[in-house]
């Protein structure tokens, strides 16, 4: 555990608890993707299955625990108890269009040729991509809420912790995980956009809309 | 069998 992973994690949770409460603050979640959250779910459940197989720590039980229950959590409050306030109608990314493509890498390569593992390749790769509906429904609708795009905020930087996590653990553990790494990078990619927007736009006071 | 080294990370 270095600075940069715990960093990392507690941005992680952060957005996931911003979320939660915006959703449940407002009684609504117009502007949140459905999709994006049903994919975060699916890949919590894909990835931490090895709670079942092994015990790294109770932190790390702990964060996994908390992260699956809120993933659904979330899932239930868009799609059950708020669904009438649900922007069906903007959420229209083919989520297929990620997850077969997703699912056939992760059985081409993947560090070993078994179940779990294999979960996990697809979790990862998964997760890098995940965001994309979100991203979609906002290029859409044009615009974002305020608490929306600190959530996207979070999300991101808790991927760009990771890099520099992977940079730390590769020189002082000679630890390196490639799929973890090129996952890791094009996720953290997929943010710079909107990096860019939120730095020029939210944090200057303006609320974040796309030029039409 | 799988280097487990990587499932430590969230």
């Amino acid at each position: 555990m270095n600075i940069f992973r715990l960093a990392g994690d507690l941005s992680h949770l952060a957005a996931i608890i911003i979320l939660l409460l915006k959703i449940w603050k407002t009684r609504s979640c117009a502007g949140i993707s459905g999709k994006s959250q049903i994919l975060f779910a699916l890949v919590f459940t894909t990835r931490y299955l090895d709670l079942l197989t092994s015990f790294i720590s109770l932190y790390n039980t702990f964060m996994k625990v908390v992260y699956i229950g809120c993933a659904y959590a979330t899932v239930y409050l868009i799609y059950m108890k708020f669904k009438a306030t649900y922007d069906g109608n903007h959420d229209t990314f083919r989520v297929e269009f990620l997850v077969v493509p997703v699912g056939g890498l992760a059985f081409l390569v993947n560090h070993d040729f078994s179940p779990l593992e294999i979960l996990w390749t697809f979790s990862i790769y998964l997760e890098s991509v995940a965001i994309l509906p979100q991203l979609f429904l906002i290029s859409k609708t044009g615009e974002a809420e305020t608490i929306t795009t600190h959530y996207l905020f979070c999300l991101g930087v808790y991927r760009a912790l990771y890099l520099f996590n992977w940079i730390w653990r590769f020189y002082f553990e000679g630890f390196f995980d490639m799929i973890a790494i090129v996952a890791g990078v094009v996720q953290t990619i997929l943010y710079c956009d909107f990096f860019y927007l939120y730095v020029t736009k939210v944090l200057k006071g303006k609320k974040l809309s796309l030029p039409a | 069998s799988t280097d487990p080294s990587h499932h430590d990370e969230l």
